[in-house]
């Protein structure tokens, strides 16, 4: 009666509403917490601190350096044909302006092939990226390599469309690399609204002139720690089932649902098993990962330090693509291993979440170990407004709520502990 | 409760589909 008797605990029982009540105190002490931050450092001690107190064993943190990169005061400004204030967000690893700023005309294109079409045009002028959402995935390239496109070209800054299907003039923020061998100039993210604007001036042939200020700067990359907390295994200790979630954040908004939410489920998920008294054979261990933002960094720190135990890795899970209502999960690995998870998500039907969807794409920290054959899953759930708030200051508490992580927390604490559990190591290859 | 069809179509012993139905 294990299934049966968590999914009643978290939906009636006493532990109702933990997984929202935690995070909820977790994001208004700290609000949002980004790689290189103090900030981010005290949650991470909060976390280790309550991870002690609520009995969950082997608590510690491993250290990793990581990027450290400040915003600064910011502005963009539409200084003709008319004058506008532009919502807009500077992008990670973006070099600032100078301190005066840059005023220059602009360009609107709405894409790199349109970028390449008008080269000859762009040398000494800001670019402005009016690309189409088409998914996340697909249009990130935008956002990733604007500045390195541009700059090829002569561009002095560059301004994206930010990466979101829906907006309510919310700029979105993110990560971007530049490449080798180019000159790095200032890249920020606009609204889609002003974007589609400035698309429109210019195509009624209106001169553009933009002045962009960022006070952007890049230090040394600074110590943080994975946050790592478990219930050992009590016949197979050695065996691991991992679950997951980043703990760091954007700078905007709180990283209530990026992946404060991931990061609850994963740890609630043993806080509550922990309290339920149950103990599977396996090790259960929860990793909230630093840095996940700025390229996964505390992850690929983790699996190079922890390369002699991938073996040992049985299941690896992680929530990093909301915890809105749940589904089931998605999955990577061999159909067996599939097989076994829809036997145990068929525990589940009385909170309908028993479908299995491939591949395991909402969880960026665990793809090195999916990539080298371990067996792993992400949270399938209704997440068609994930990328509303992303990376934006949309992303508040108010994302959440308590009745979806109940029911996430009663997926997610099942399955990892009966995965843990069960006779037979999870298929692979 | 899990010999649906969707199950029906895996090759996991039927121990191994005994056991996990035992967690309910």
């Amino acid at each position: 009666t294990v299934v049966n008797r968590i999914i009643h605990s978290l939906l009636v029982g006493d532990l109702q509403n933990t997984t929202y009540r935690r995070l909820a105190e977790f994001i208004d002490k700290f609000g949002n917490r980004i790689a290189g931050s103090e900030n981010l450092e005290n949650a991470i001690d909060y976390m280790l601190n309550k991870s002690v107190e609520l009995g969950l064993e082997n608590v510690h943190s491993e250290e990793v350096y990581v990027p450290h990169w400040v915003r600064g005061n910011e502005s963009a400004v539409l200084i003709q044909p008319r004058y506008q204030n532009l919502n807009m967000l500077g992008l990670g690893s973006s070099v600032g302006t100078p301190v005066d700023g840059i005023t220059a005309e602009a360009v609107v294109v709405d894409s790199f092939e349109e970028l390449e079409n008008i080269a000859a045009h762009v040398y000494g002028k800001i670019v402005i990226f009016n690309e189409r959402y088409i998914s996340y995935g697909e249009t990130v390239k935008y956002r990733q390599f604007a500045a390195s496109k541009a700059a090829e070209q002569g561009a002095v800054a560059t301004l994206v469309r930010s990466i979101t299907p829906f907006s309510l003039n919310t700029p979105h923020t993110g990560w971007q690399d530049y490449s080798d061998n180019v000159t790095k100039i200032p890249t920020a993210c606009i609204t889609a609204e002003d974007s589609h604007m400035l698309r429109r001036m210019q195509d009624r042939g209106e001169r553009i002139i933009i002045k962009l200020k960022m006070e952007a700067q890049t230090f040394s990359p600074k110590l943080s720690r994975n946050t790592i907390a478990e219930i050992k295994g009590g016949e197979k200790p050695e065996k691991v089932v991992v679950v997951s979630g980043h703990l760091d954040s954007w700078d905007v908004g709180e990283g209530a649902m990026d992946d404060g939410g991931g990061a609850f489920l994963s740890w609630n998920s043993l806080v509550i098993l922990k309290y339920l008294g149950l103990r599977p054979k396996r090790t259960l261990r929860a990793i909230l990962w630093t840095a996940e933002e700025e390229g996964l960094v505390g992850a690929q720190a983790y699996v190079k330090a922890h390369k002699n135990e991938t073996q040992n890795f049985n299941f690896v899970m992680e929530s990093d693509e909301g915890t809105f209502t749940p589904l089931g999960l998605k999955y990577t690995g061999i159909p067996d291993g599939k097989c076994v998870l829809e036997a145990i998500l068929s525990l589940l039907k009385d909170i309908n979440t028993t479908t299995v969807e491939e591949p395991a794409d909402g969880g960026p920290d665990i793809t090195f170990w999916l990539s080298e054959g371990i067996p792993g899953a992400s949270l399938l759930n209704r997440a068609e407004s994930y990328f509303w708030y992303h990376h934006s200051a949309a992303d508040t508490m108010d994302v959440e709520d308590p009745e979806a992580l109940n029911l996430a927390t009663a997926l997610w604490a099942s399955v990892a502990y009966v995965v843990a559990d069960i006779t037979a190591d999870m298929p692979r290859k | 409760t899990i010999f649906n069809n969707e199950v029906n179509q895996c090759t996991i012993p039927p121990e191994l589909q005994k056991e996990i139905a035992s967690y309910k």
